[in-house]
């Protein structure tokens, strides 16, 4: 399956 | 709310996929705006508030200066004594609009919605994440059930000649055929994500004919639908191996 990423590490999250 | 028209964002509670709608200023009757405008709203309100109109109904939305709520008139087209009104109190996220910056991608298909929302409603039967590849050939996308050891697979071949593309869902031709896809290749990618996430977006199919997917690696994948009066994105995380 792999490991979930979150969209924080690609975009600039306030 | 801008002098374009509307745009809406939302996220699931994981931030696993954000969902992007543009609305042009031109689907609406009219449209009126002093200055930009930006509103946090509970979308299970606002969406309530909607299902109460009918097809044919007039919708009016407001929102003052500094208002902490948005007025939806919902109005009958050949009754216009017949008004309800409807205040969506604004909430307080924390956060303001998500500026997402363009990046060049490596990728892009596009092949039909309905096609893309039947391969994404079977291969989430086998599996929770699925593998899509793009190469210059055409495009893959692979699920495996990792308990059965069952395999399922779509596969999108390069159209040979764009013309065989055709603009009526009718006209369909066997082969599914990825349009213009030469024009947005520059290299072999591929990515993993969750079906589950994928089946969200396919859901949209009705919205156009078409749908695009754009990869790049490492990078979330888009789902994009461009339709007349706007567009409609969906950034999907991806899943990294083990």
């Amino acid at each position: 399956m792999g490991r979930q990423q979150t969209l924080g590490k690609f975009f600039d999250m306030p | 709310c801008s002098k374009e028209g509307i745009m809406l964002q939302g996220m699931d509670e994981f931030h696993i996929s954000l969902v992007e709608f543009f609305l042009s200023k031109r689907s609406f009757e009219s449209y009126a705006l002093c200055h930009d405008l930006c509103m946090s709203l509970p979308i299970d309100s606002l969406a309530t508030v909607l299902k109460k109109a009918n097809d044919d109904d007039v919708c009016t939305l407001k929102a003052g200066h500094k208002a902490k709520v948005l007025t939806v008139a919902i109005e009958t087209r050949d009754q216009p004594w017949l008004v309800s009104k409807h205040d969506v109190p604004f909430i307080d996220l924390g956060s303001e609009y998500l500026v997402i910056s363009r990046i060049p991608y490596d990728a892009k298909i596009t092949v039909w919605s309905t096609r893309f929302a039947r391969l994404a409603h079977e291969l989430h039967q086998l599996s929770g994440s699925l593998d899509i590849q793009i190469i210059h050939e055409g495009a893959r996308f692979t699920a495996l059930d990792e308990g059965s050891g069952k395999k399922g697979c779509f596969i999108f071949r390069r159209a040979k000649v764009v013309d065989e593309y055709r603009d009526s869902e009718d006209d369909e031709p066997a082969g599914a055929i990825i349009h213009e896809f030469h024009r947005y290749f520059h290299k072999a990618t591929s990515l993993r994500v969750s079906t589950k996430y994928l089946v969200h977006a396919s859901k949209r199919a009705p919205l156009s004919s078409k749908v695009s997917v754009l990869m790049k690696e490492d990078q979330p994948l888009l789902v994009q639908y461009d339709f007349y009066e706007g567009v409609l994105k969906f950034y999907i995380a991806p899943r990294i191996a083990d």
